[in-house]
């Protein structure tokens, strides 16, 4: 799972069993105690069901494997719109794509337009929030505000290993001698504190490792070439501090995920990164804008990508998000789309893209914005098989869907 | 090989939960995703919110409404702009 706090927003994606919703309430009240946003479903903060008044609110989830597992609000979407329309009053729910195979849930509010501004507190009786009054927020949209998430299933088995601690394990062994023998190291400047230790990784890591398949060797987990001493401790002695996040590093050079957003072109993007045990791996990046000339320190912007990955055959998916805008210096869209699905080698999977119709996306031509839709209908290797476009108030969704050819 | 500017995002681990962590249970496949915008851009903060934002408010804060979700904080990747938590499950 991950969490994104900007000074304006935030975004929390959950994995597994999680009771996301549940902190909704919670989080809209901490916005109004502790960041100061104001309220307008209540006179004071003395009021407990005082909370922030949102710009907009947007909840996503593709269809869940497994509804029955599922705990609160979120054992159906009839039961997670109640839960959004017993604190919102201007929410919308949709569906996008098959109904009898993957298809996407998205809930969102939209600004409301009031007289004032202003509701009167605690008239409502539920205490319900409106959001998104316009004529209680001043400023325009984000410039580039676009979010690209690929929701992929049916994980090539074979290729999915590499996101199972025991696998990991062993390449992080050969990676570890590989890089005495090549005098590399991972890390410098470790500050240790009581419980929290903060890392600056000050030199770049030997991304060609060997892959080493300890499911045919049986290699133990915990264990490296020196079997007296953990994995954990070895790592350590190179600079990294717990083995899931040691493991988590390797598995991003690895698995291509350094990549995607490369250094060459993003030369101070960043990834924490982690191996879950047994399986399992969550990892967040990053990405301030390229400087240019147009671009200096003070105007750059940091963007952000997310990965989610299970890799049981069973139930395997793997998520991929991002706001990072496509081209602009950097990678087009299409280009990010066909990396991602080359890591996981999905059987199947959707990719949605979110963008705000700013006044800068609508100066694009119609000859750029359909030379962009074609090259993100060509993925390689896959048949495109859905393609559903929402046009909503200030934003457009495109939805597609592939399979595997 | 690079040298990150002073821009560069920075790493805090938080060794309490990552040490230790088993995951054998956890995991069930597609997320749930929320975003909650406040306003509809960084320079364009309601008047009285406090400067920074979200951002202004502490880690320490996040855990109780993390708790309520069943989400511990894994690592924080913090830069001017946002903060990234790595989180548990």
């Amino acid at each position: 799972s991950s969490m994104f706090v900007f000074p304006h927003k935030l975004i929390l994606k959950t994995c597994g069993t999680t009771t996301l919703l549940l902190g909704l309430r919670r989080l809209l009240r901490i916005a109004a105690a502790e960041a100061g946003f104001p309220i307008h479903n209540a006179a004071s903060l003395d009021d407990i069901h005082a909370a922030a008044t949102p710009y907009r609110v947007f909840y996503s989830r593709k269809n869940f494997l497994f509804p029955h597992k599922q705990q609160g609000p979120h054992r159906s979407w009839k039961q997670e719109v109640k839960y959004l329309d017993d604190i919102f009053d201007n929410g919308s729910a949709y569906m996008v794509g098959k109904m009898n195979g993957d298809h996407w849930y998205l809930y969102l509010t939209s600004p409301q337009e009031s007289a004032d501004g202003m509701t009167s507190p605690g008239s409502a009786s539920t205490f319900k929030i409106p959001c998104g009054m316009t004529s209680a927020f001043n400023g325009a949209l984000e410039a580039n505000d676009e979010t690209l998430e690929v929701l992929m299933t049916d994980l090539d088995p074979e290729n999915a290993k590499k996101f199972y601690l025991e696998h990991a394990s062993a390449v992080a062994c050969a990676r570890l001698d590989s890089s005495v023998v090549k005098g590399k190291t991972l890390a410098e400047d470790v500050n240790m504190t009581d419980s929290v230790a903060t890392v600056k990784t000050t030199s770049t890591v030997d991304s060609a490792a060997e892959e080493v398949d300890v499911f045919s060797n049986g290699s133990g987990s915990e264990l490296c070439d020196d079997f007296n001493t953990p994995l954990s401790s070895q790592l350590d002695d190179e600079g990294l501090t717990t083995e899931g996040h040691a493991l988590g590093s390797v598995v991003s050079d690895v698995c291509g995920l350094s990549d995607v957003y490369p250094t060459s072109k993003y030369p101070d993007a960043r990834i924490d990164s982690y191996l879950f045990s047994p399986c399992g791996f969550s990892a967040n990046g990053i990405v301030p804008a390229p400087q240019t000339e147009d671009n200096d320190d003070a105007a750059r912007k940091n963007h952000y990508f997310t990965v989610h990955v299970t890799p049981e055959p069973v139930c395997s998916f793997a998520s991929f998000e991002t706001n990072v805008p496509g081209g602009q210096n950097g990678r087009e869209t299409s280009e990010i789309i066909a990396h991602v699905v080359d890591i996981f080698k999905p059987g199947r999977f959707s990719v949605t893209l979110f963008e705000a119709k700013t006044p800068q996306a609508l100066t694009d031509s119609p000859q750029v914005s359909a030379g962009r839709s074609k090259t993100m209908e060509a993925i390689k290797g896959y048949k495109r098989i859905d393609r559903i476009v929402h046009d909503f108030e200030d934003y457009e969704l495109v939805f597609r869907f592939f399979e595997r050819e | 090989t690079f040298s990150p500017s002073e821009g560069t995002p920075h790493l805090t681990i938080n060794h309490d939960v990552a040490a230790d962590l088993d995951s054998t249970n956890a995991f069930e496949g597609p997320e749930k995703l929320l975003e909650v915008w406040f306003a509809p851009n960084p320079n364009a903060l309601p008047e009285g919110t406090k400067p920074g934002g979200l951002k202004a408010v502490k880690q320490d804060t996040w855990v109780g409404m993390l708790d309520m979700v069943n989400c511990k904080i894994l690592s924080v990747l913090d830069s001017e702009h946002v903060d990234a938590y790595l989180l548990s499950e």
